[in-house]
């Protein structure tokens, strides 16, 4: 990880009073490699190198401290300011009156499986009544996950009778108000961010709706490529945060660094098992850690 | 980007980034990128030549052909949500085109509505099924089905299993338990086809390294390849594993497969 090369880079400089440019110099290509290996986007690397490398070398180095140690402070506390000081919660109106939801992302990335581990998590901490859209019109048998997900969760689903997903948003969304729901969560189908006729499909359900919270749910595994698509899906809807899914693989999970990076929007939650309660709230110095390695 | 001039640093560094952005991986770029230098290349068009023929030999990949006179089987893992369940109904209908017949199973017995989700791939293409109901033990579906196939007589047998994430011991043990089973009936071609997608980073290697180890993977699909992604964690796989790619997945329906071609595939990189 990038905590051993910082290390191994240091090994020969024991006794050094500052950091300077020589002594950092390997360092930084072992740090860029690091970076490159956990997924980062190498823009983001790019960018980061250069900020962390001034700021290391305008820095005074603290009695306490050596250089080594000095210096993996200053790539920590770089990733931890990017990924954001503190976990920024959810857009909740007061009870009574009707929060929207809306989930979008690629298929697959964990959608379905976050929308029911959500309804559950503001059921149970904020003790609101949630009620949950299948607007995947599309994959097959999506209709009957999001229904047995609602039950896992204790929530109610609203399943419409046409196939139009645009006409459900809309009538769950006459549902929720009628039965008096608190919260309405939007599942969408899976949809890649170069499929027009898909964007503007998750697009006019936000104009319709007004969602309070519009939430990218994206794979932590994703490679260098997840900048372009959160950036498309955040051009395309001006998503309000991300969730970052399957957290509890072992990757390092550099796509949610690029991804704060590049579109600076919260990432409200992270996903970490595939079970209804598999849901956290985001704290940075975890990501960071991981990044690290 | 790339015009008929002469290779400087900067190209150097330019290549580089156009390996790097495919997720080919640190270390692959950096020795190819290493290797150009030294070869004293002095445009950008050989230069571009030089690595798609390096990337070339790097690349592993195979036919999957069924063998006939014997039941074939395709064992179907990967982690969660990378497409195992729609490449099935791909995989059936691609055989089934070819004037094979093709039982599936339903191994996925614990997210919800995944075997609803595989009966209507089997609903499409009318053939036949075995399932259970949620929470059943997966390896007696593997069970039933394997025994279903040899008296049916098919020529191929897809068996769909949960995602599971290679570092979870207790899925992965699971897993060896059905593909143990398996083993023991004999009398069968078993290939293990590992999916993974084409947005993955680098955790795809270690994906294809932890399901080798556990239960062999013979075979490798890469889907969502129309997401766009460059899909480079194919090197990195093929170098270190020597694992054949068979398949790419490029869409949500049922014609969205294609052989996997090495070429096309090497093109769309520098693209
Ligand atoms: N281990 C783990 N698995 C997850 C997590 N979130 C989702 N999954 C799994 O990922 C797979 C895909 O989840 P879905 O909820 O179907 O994904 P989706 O985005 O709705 O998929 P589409 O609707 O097809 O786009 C399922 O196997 C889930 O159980 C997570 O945080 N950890
Ligand atoms: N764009 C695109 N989407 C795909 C492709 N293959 C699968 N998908 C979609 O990816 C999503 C997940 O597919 P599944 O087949 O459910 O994936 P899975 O691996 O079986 O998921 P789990 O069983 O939950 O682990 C679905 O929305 C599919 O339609 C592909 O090649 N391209
Ligand atoms: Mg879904
Ligand atoms: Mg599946």
């Amino acid at each position: 990880g990038i905590t051993k090369a910082i290390s191994d880079s240091f090994k020969v400089l024991t006794g050094n009073a500052r950091i300077t440019e020589t002594n950092i110099g390997n360092a930084i290509n072992d740090i860029r490699t690091a970076l490159i290996e956990a997924d980062v986007n190498m823009v983001v690397v790019k960018d980061f190198i250069n900020e962390i490398t001034a700021k290391a070398i305008g820095e005074q180095v603290v009695r306490a401290v050596n250089p080594k140690d000095q210096f993996i402070k200053i790539v920590n506390d770089g990733i931890v300011d990017i990924l954001g000081s503190k976990s920024e919660a959810l857009k909740l109106k007061p009870k009574g009156t009707l929060t929207v939801i809306l989930l979008a992302g690629l298929q697959g990335a964990g959608k379905t499986t976050t929308a029911g581990k959500l309804a559950r998590y503001i059921k149970n901490s904020d003790n609101r009544k949630v009620l949950l859209s299948a607007c995947d019109v599309y994959r097959p048998a999506a209709i009957e996950q999001l229904q047995r997900v609602g039950e896992l969760a204790g929530v109610d689903v609203f399943v419409g009778d046409k196939k139009d997903a645009i006409k459900i948003s809309k009538e769950s969304y006459k549902h929720a108000k009628s039965g008096n729901y608190d919260v309405l969560i939007i599942d969408t189908a899976g949809r890649l961010h170069v499929d027009k006729d898909m964007m503007m499909e998750v697009k006019k359900i936000s104009k319709d709706l007004r969602p309070d919270d519009i939430l990218f749910v994206c794979d932590s595994m994703m490679g260098q490529h997840a900048v372009e698509i959160a950036k498309e899906f955040n051009d395309t809807l001006e998503v309000t945060g991300v969730i970052l899914t399957k957290f509890d693989s072992d990757t390092r999970g550099g796509a949610a660094f690029s991804i704060k990076k590049v579109i600076n929007k919260p990432i409200k939650f992270i996903g970490v098992s595939e079970k209804i309660d598999g849901l956290e709230v985001f704290y940075p110095e975890r990501i960071a850690s991981r990044i690290l390695g | 980007l790339f015009t008929g001039k002469s290779l400087d640093d900067n190209d150097l560094l330019k290549l580089e980034e156009v390996l790097l952005s495919s997720d080919i991986g640190p270390q692959i770029s950096s020795t190819l990128i290493t290797k150009l230098r030294l070869k004293g290349l002095n445009t950008i068009e050989n230069a571009i030549e030089f690595l798609k023929k390096e990337l070339h030999d790097i690349i592993c990949d195979k036919e999957y052909i069924l063998k006939d006179g014997v039941l074939n089987i395709v064992l179907v893992l990967g982690v969660n949500g990378v497409g195992k369940t729609t490449s099935i109904g791909k995989l059936a209908n691609f055989h089934l085109k070819k004037g094979k017949t093709v039982l599936l199973a339903a191994a996925d017995t614990f997210r919800a509505a995944a075997t609803e989700q595989l009966t209507r791939w089997a609903k499409v293409m009318d053939i036949p099924i075995v399932k259970q109901g949620e929470g059943a033990d997966p390896a007696s579906i593997v069970y039933d089905a394997v025994d279903s196939a040899k008296s049916k007589g098919v020529d191929l047998l897809i068996i769909d299993t949960a995602g599971r994430l290679q570092n979870k011991k207790h899925l992965m043990d699971e897993l060896k338990k059905m593909y143990k089973i398996i083993e023991t009936k004999g009398g069968c071609d078993t290939h293990n086809l590992l999916v993974i997608d084409a947005t993955t980073g680098q955790n795809a290697f270690h994906q294809a390294h932890v399901f080798n180890e556990v239960v062999g993977v013979n075979m490798i699909m890469m889907t969502k390849y129309d997401a766009l992604s460059k899909g480079g964690i194919v090197f990195n796989i093929s170098k270190k594993l020597n694992i054949p790619f068979t398949f790419i997945g490029k869409g949500e329906k049922i014609e969205d497969i294609e052989v996997f071609n090495r070429e096309k595939f090497i093109e769309r990189i520098f693209n």
